[in-house]
């Protein structure tokens, strides 16, 4: 007698969802062989951590894989590190565990900045971003959007100070390498991002 | 009698130290059998 | 006909979603054109359309090479479906009623699809559709909703994100596995998602702890109806071993949720499963250490944590109804005749048909027992804290005198159940796991008993050792209590008569 029962939009899928409300308040006590075999057509699709996986309908052009032979897996490699790298209960956060973070401690920072600034938008650029700022204390300047380093140099003893503190940036623009910043570079910590 | 848990601990990326490092937010499947590949967890990228 | 124009449409939504990044502004003016042509501007136009979209999906899914890209028109639907939940501004209709529309139409094409094509239906384009809500919805609420521009509609998210994971578990417990069996891995995959799970149980103020227990109690609701004693089927034992592993990332992320939800749960896991149990009492307060159980020196007493009230997210007394009165009348003034109405309250008045291990029905009423030892644990911690420990360290209290009277005066099956959940309680250090230690050690030792000690030790000594003899994790109290036992001098096990009767057990006291 509801409403919803007479509309179009509903009235030709309502009564199968009623139906199931029908096991929901009483159960069949036995297994019925239709529902043995739902449950067992429900094992066999089982879906997996490949269907679980994160939906990307369109990657940028450089961030496509590059062609590789037919025998390689088309699937995402997402492959699982077996060994513990040690240490890595340390930072604690939930990417420290993952392979392709464990991978990216291994790069060099060549291959960081260019996972950083060619594969804008992604999960790697971010696990870049993350290596670079937590494991090489690297610092991402919102406003140049260039990478700063601050290097601390141990002064030899008897100079009126300890140790002296220079900065570098990686010059992504032009040169590709890592520069010293002229002398007239003040750190302004506002310009910096909190990654 | 239950089953030796230390495979599908280790499965699940617990370590066997008190350590606690979180699984759930980078959990495949329920199931070890279909965890056959990381899955990437939430990530923010800053403007 | 109307239903090909919305294939039409969606199938250009597809598209450009795999040329453009879906944060391009041509997708928005893609959405813009959608409205002004009146496609999505009505909500039952909106409901055509999304019913068109996901049939056209699924159908796309079914008639894809699965070697190959088999989600792509899902993975745009997902995506659209959350745009349309972010950027729409809500005026006439709530971003709420918004949200139940969407998810009421894919309940409902999904429910023809489960009943229609039953054991040719296929879990797995919902599974992925749902999944991919979880995680556009993660996106678009990361650092709280930051990549929002617009400040207004920033604020209404930030205030919606409770109400959307409510919303989204209530629907996924339409869709437990009683109701929909072919979806039934599908679904246990769901609610232990990583965009959803964790995010359940970290959600403000416990927010989702409700609902995520009610999701949780669903599954274990299966498992207790389908685990028979002689048989279990594969799928049901899958299903467990998913369940157990899902218990397992709870207990290490989120030991609370489990410590302070022990008694829900457990009024729902399947008699049989001791080391699924084990799992759920076993769980640890983050950053708690203490002393190791098989120490024979260590004294509870001396325990600082031994000293505090562990919190219960549910309250027993809830459960308790009509016997609330009555048990905390005889907890302020103990007398016979509320012990008669407590005794006579606690029958069932039908059996309930369980699976357990030397018994296959209960006509006590296992709920009520636990609510009121769990009644009394707490109100006991209180009193502990309240007064002094000599209150209810005391087997003149009447805390103790309650639970004695209950094993003394109760029929086998209440002495039995009502000494099982006192060994529940035994956990990690807390005045529960102390106080009711204290009372299992008093009563195996009790004169007061008379000629039904032996019956009580047995049931005291049955009730250890099924969650001593599985496989570890074994609670932290009830090891303590293992180990008080065995060490004690007072009763040698080795001579009890219905030790000597089961030899493998004698043979494995001697060993331990």
């Amino acid at each position: 007698s509801k409403r919803a029962f007479k509309n179009p939009l509903f009235n030709s899928e309502l009564p199968f969802w009623l139906d199931t409300k029908n096991t929901l308040v009483q159960p069949h006590d036995e297994m019925p062989a239709q529902m043995a075999a739902q449950l067992e057509s429900s094992l066999l699709n089982c879906p997996d951590s490949l269907d679980a996986d994160s939906p990307y309908l369109y990657r940028k052009q450089l961030s496509l894989p590059h062609p590789t032979s037919i025998f390689f897996p088309n699937e995402p490699i997402r492959f699982v590190y077996t060994f513990e790298t040690p240490g890595d209960h340390t930072s604690g956060d939930i990417y420290a565990n993952t392979s392709l973070a464990k991978i990216l401690t291994k790069f060099d920072l060549d291959t960081l900045f260019f996972i950083f600034y060619h594969y804008q938008g992604t999960y790697e650029q971010f696990l870049a971003a993350r290596e670079l700022s937590i494991n090489r204390d690297w610092q991402f300047n919102k406003k140049d959007r260039c990478w700063y380093y601050k290097e601390i140099e141990k002064l030899p003893p008897g100079m009126n100070k300890s140790e002296e503190e220079s900065w570098r940036y990686f010059d992504y623009k032009k040169s590709w390498l890592a520069r010293r910043c002229n002398s007239d570079f003040v750190y302004n910590e506002a310009d910096f991002e909190k990654l | 009698l239950g089953a030796d848990l230390s495979s599908m601990l280790h499965s699940l990326g617990i370590p066997r130290d008190s350590k606690r490092q979180a699984v759930l937010a980078t959990f495949q499947s329920p199931w070890a059998e279909t965890s056959r590949s990381e899955v990437e967890p939430t990530f923010y990228i800053p403007a | 006909t109307e239903t090909e124009k919305y294939f039409l449409v969606f199938t250009e939504w597809v598209k450009i979603l795999q040329r453009v990044d879906v944060n391009d502004t041509v997708v928005l003016a893609f959405i813009q054109q959608m409205v002004d042509k009146g496609i999505i501007s009505t909500s039952d136009s909106l409901i055509k359309f999304i019913k068109a979209a996901l049939e056209l999906s699924v159908l796309s899914f079914k008639q894809s090479d699965p070697t190959g890209e088999v989600f792509t028109a899902i993975d745009a639907l997902g995506k659209l479906l959350v745009k349309l939940m972010v950027v729409q501004d809500f005026n006439e209709v709530s971003r709420a009623d918004f949200t139940n529309m969407i998810f009421s139409v894919i309940m409902l094409i999904f429910s023809k699809d489960h009943s229609q094509n039953s054991s040719a239906f296929n879990e797995r384009p919902y599974f992925r559709l749902l999944s991919n809500l979880f995680i556009e919805w993660s996106f678009a609420r990361g650092r709280n909703f930051a990549s929002i521009t617009n400040k207004e509609t920033r604020k209404e998210l930030r205030n919606f994100d409770v109400e959307f994971y409510n919303i989204f578990a209530s629907y996924l417990h339409s869709l437990q596995p009683f109701a929909f069996p072919a979806f039934c891995f599908a679904w246990v995959s769901l609610i232990s998602h990583r965009m959803f799970l964790p995010v359940m149980l970290s959600l403000p103020k416990k927010a989702g702890w409700e609902k995520m227990l009610i999701l949780i109690i669903d599954l274990f609701k299966f498992l207790d109806k389908y685990t028979k004693k002689d048989s279990v089927t594969d799928a049901v034992s899958v299903i467990y071993k998913g369940t157990l592993r899902i218990i397992l990332g709870i207990s290490n992320d989120f030991p609370e949720f489990l410590i302070e939800n022990h008694y829900q749960l457990l009024n729902n896991l399947p008699c049989s499963y001791f080391q699924l149990k084990n799992v759920v009492l076993s769980a640890i307060p983050t950053k708690m250490c203490f002393p190791n159980p098989y120490n024979p020196t260590l004294q509870l007493s001396n325990l600082e944590s031994c000293q505090e009230c562990p919190s219960v997210f549910y309250d027993p007394i809830n459960d308790l109804s009509t016997l609330k009165k009555p048990v905390d009348n005889y907890l302020r003034i103990p007398s016979n005749s509320l012990l008669r109405t407590i005794l006579g309250s606690v029958f069932r008045s039908e059996y309930d048909v369980r699976n357990g291990v030397g018994f296959d029905f209960l006509s006590v009423d296992s709920k009520v027992v636990r609510a009121i030892v769990l009644h009394v644990g707490v109100e006991a911690g209180l009193e502990n804290e309240r007064t002094s420990s000599n209150a209810v360290f005391n087997p003149e209290s009447s805390y103790y005198t309650l639970l004695y009277n209950m094993i003394h005066d109760g029929t086998a099956e209440l002495k039995f159940q009502v000494i099982e959940v006192m060994v529940e309680q035994l956990r990690y250090p807390n005045i529960h796991t102390y106080w009711f230690n204290y009372v299992l050690l008093n009563m195996f030792t009790s004169k007061d008993f008379g000629d039904q000690i032996a019956e009580v030790q047995e049931l005291i000594l049955r009730c250890i050792l099924e969650r001593i003899i599985v496989n570890k994790p074994h609670p932290w109290g009830v090891s303590i209590l293992t180990t008080q036992l065995l060490n004690q001098d007072e009763v040698n096990l080795l001579e009890l008569e219905f030790i000597k009767t089961v030899p493998e057990i004698e043979k494995m006291l001697t060993l331990m």
